[in-house]
């Protein structure tokens, strides 16, 4: 019933729900068998409140403020189509949920990383409605008491709590919004002694924890209204006469990636170092044949 | 002062509304200008010290032509460069800036119907695959490129604060083309 991916005998493997074509599962493959954890991510939109900005509950969401109509994501849509990739390097599974959001995952040959690249855009906006789209991954049957950590503008792992401010009492009236914090390279949850999780991106962006095992980062925003906060402008960004595409590569790790070697923090701040400092590459036409080259 | 261009963009970009896009848009519009000019003259210099490493053909005979030049790709994250494309043998080569050997996948955007000899700098023949560029990439509003399939190698063990070079020639050999080529399974959903 469902659909394996993997790269033969070392490094991930990927299973995806057959009926949706939604991620399901990963595991690491070990020469003594696979052990799966169950996982699943998709993408998401939150209506962008619009309003006049008269009163403060008119106030619209904008480049400022994220300020989502309603405490709900909707699902971009139920299922995704999908194209199964393989070779002797990398597998990709690239799946399409509608023509304005697509993504790719990615296992190279003996890696252990979960790589998505996501590509969102141009967001469509007939229905008069901005749109904030979201990717959500969420670890089933964990709890994390509402409790994440992100790094802050090159500070130290924040812990944040769901709904608290450690240092004021906090009467949250956005229950989205108010649990929003900046993401600089990543998000991770904890539960437990045997599970910890990150999601790393390769941007800043905002992210949240809303529920027990919910990793949930914004990748793209397209919205009608100025937020009244001095931009003067509504998030509309338009080129070629539609609105922005983007593209850009989440990674996922679990802490049953770890091993003797390089345990959880080992992973996250490796991973973090390479996807900070990529090699530059650049290319040279050449007349000459490799042995010339050479 | 060949980086001041750069430096100088990268100061006005901490203002707060370029670091957290709240700017308007003609002021973004102008924010990825000064950036753009000051990337493009950096990697020129960047180019120029390549030559001087001899890491460009001609680099030790008195400078290499424009040709010869080494061309970054801006346009990699939509699987495009025209260099890639268009030529029938080119270079590849990766500069590690961290301080530790690293590997890492390159990604070159191709055209196809054809198949690619990679060789690394000792005349190995390099395990390489062509993984198709998704149908939504080459739809973006704007790309501009022949290229339909990436192809994928591994840069093993690239030296820290240092380069690794590869050389990369266009066949018709069917063999090898069948031989790179990733399977492709389209499953059907159960509903």
């Amino acid at each position: 019933k469902d659909i394996e991916v993997n790269l033969g005998n070392q490094g991930l493997a990927v299973l995806l729900d057959k009926d949706t074509g939604l991620l399901k599962s990963i595991g690491v493959v070990r020469p003594d068998g696979i052990t799966m954890v169950k996982v699943n991510q998709t993408y998401l939109w939150y209506a962008g409140m619009s309003g006049n900005n008269s009163q403060e509950e008119f106030r619209a969401s904008g480049a400022y403020i994220f300020r989502p109509d309603g405490a709900h994501a909707r699902p971009v849509a139920a299922a995704a189509n999908v194209t199964i990739v393989q070779g002797p390097l990398v597998a990709e599974i690239h799946q399409v949920w509608t023509p304005w959001v697509s993504q790719v995952i990615r296992v190279y040959k003996e890696e252990l990383t979960l790589e998505m690249e996501w590509l969102v855009g141009p967001i469509p906006i007939n229905d008069g409605v901005g749109k904030e789209v979201v990717s959500r991954v969420v670890w089933p049957d964990i709890s994390t008491n509402g409790t994440f950590y992100t790094d802050a503008n090159g500070r130290e792992m924040i812990k944040r709590v769901k709904n608290y401010r450690p240092t004021w009492q906090l009467h949250n009236v956005e229950p989205v919004a108010g649990n929003y914090y900046p993401v600089n390279s990543r998000l991770v949850i904890s539960g437990g002694p045997d599970f910890q999780a990150a999601l790393m991106n390769d941007r800043s962006q905002g992210g949240t924890s809303l529920d027990d095992g919910h990793m949930e980062l914004m990748l793209h925003r397209r919205l009608l209204h100025d937020d009244a906060f001095g931009v003067g402008e509504p998030l509309n960004e338009t080129a070629f006469g539609e609105g922005l595409v983007a593209r850009g590569k989440l990674f996922l790790l679990h802490s049953d990636f770890a091993n003797d070697d390089c345990d959880f923090g080992c992973l996250h701040r490796s991973l973090g170092e390479k996807l900070m400092l990529e090699p530059v590459v650049s290319f040279t036409a050449t007349s000459k044949p490799a042995h010339a080259w050479r | 002062p060949r980086l001041e261009r750069l430096k100088e963009a990268m100061g006005v970009l901490q203002h707060h509304d370029a670091v957290s896009g709240t700017a308007k848009q003609h002021v973004t519009n102008d924010y990825s200008e000064r950036l753009s000019q000051g990337v493009s003259e950096s990697f020129q210099m960047v180019a120029e010290a390549y030559s001087k490493l001899n890491v460009v053909e001609g680099g030790d005979e008195g400078g290499p032509e424009a040709a010869e030049m080494p061309v970054f790709c801006p346009l990699l994250n939509v699987s495009s460069c025209p260099t890639t494309e268009a030529s029938e043998a080119f270079t590849v080569t990766l500069y590690n800036p961290l301080a530790r050997p690293r590997s890492f996948h390159a990604r070159v955007p191709v055209p196809g119907g054809a198949g690619y000899k990679v060789t690394d700098h000792q005349g190995h023949a390099v395990v390489s695959q062509l993984v198709p560029v998704p149908d939504a990439v080459l739809k973006v509003p704007g790309r501009n490129s022949s290229a339909t399939y990436e192809l994928v190698f591994l840069a093993q063990d690239i030296p820290p604060l240092g380069l690794l070079q590869f050389h990369v020639q266009r066949t018709a050999n069917l063999r090898f083309q069948k031989e790179q080529m990733s399977q492709i399974l389209r499953p059907e959903r159960s509903h």
